[in-house]
């Protein structure tokens, strides 16, 4: 899996 | 977290503290659109579905905490303060939720990165905060008369969206497999959106002179 996938953005 | 990130996050704190200091204090939301306000509501609502779920860092639960109670009460103190309420524009800021919500419904819908609940969600807010303002800035043109806190809190809304572009750039060169479509041209959509409204922003703020969309 893609770990900058995970939405740590706002 | 970077320079550009974080700049963004604090441009974008700034117009919400803009506005409730105009809200709170001067009692007033005259040229405030409150379609645009309430598509917030929505954007933040369904964008942080994952809240209680997913945690990220205490910064991240802070802020999501913070737009999501800011816009709420910001859309509260326009529709039942009697002071601010009374100072709404109503009869010009007649722009249509569905007329947005709708295409952003579907085409959430059509182009995700995953068909699961929350992911369609969460690329509808995306889509629906790229057009969220289009109701405030068809609000500006009609009223004309714009004080300088609106003027300030569209302009420091631009500025976010500015910044998170230029994150998004420095984080593709910085991070291995970096790459968010629906999220970069949803963003810069929004972003485009602001350019005629910063073209005169900066043309009045050079002559020194008073905001003025021409009709």
């Amino acid at each position: 899996p893609n770990k900058s996938y995970e939405k740590d953005e706002l | 977290m970077n320079i550009f990130r974080l700049a963004g996050d604090m441009t974008h704190l700034a117009s919400v503290l803009v506005l409730l200091l105009k809200i709170h204090t001067i009692k007033s939301c005259a040229g405030v659109s409150l379609k645009t306000q309430e598509l917030y509501v929505i954007v933040f609502a369904t964008r942080y579905l994952d809240i209680f779920t997913s945690f990220v860092s205490i910064y991240n639960s802070l802020m999501k905490l913070i737009f999501l109670g800011s816009s709420f009460s910001i859309v509260w103190y326009m529709r039942y303060h009697k002071a601010v309420h009374r100072t709404y524009d109503r009869e010009q800021d007649t722009f249509r939720h569905w007329f947005l919500m709708l295409p952003c419904i579907l085409l959430a819908l059509l182009i995700h990165e995953k068909f699961t609940f929350f992911e369609v969600m969460w690329t509808f807010s995306l889509y629906l905060e790229a057009v969220a303002i289009l109701p405030q800035l068809v609000l500006l043109q009609r009223t004309r008369n714009i004080d300088n806190l609106t003027g300030q809190y569209i302009f420091l809304l631009g500025g976010y969206r500015g910044f998170y572009i230029l994150n998004w750039i420095y984080r593709y060169f910085t991070e291995p497999h970096y790459v968010h479509w629906i999220t970069w041209i949803s963003g810069l959509v929004q972003t485009l959106l602001y350019a005629d409204f910063f073209y005169y922003y900066f043309l009045s703020w050079k002559n020194n002179k008073k905001l003025q969309l021409p009709a």
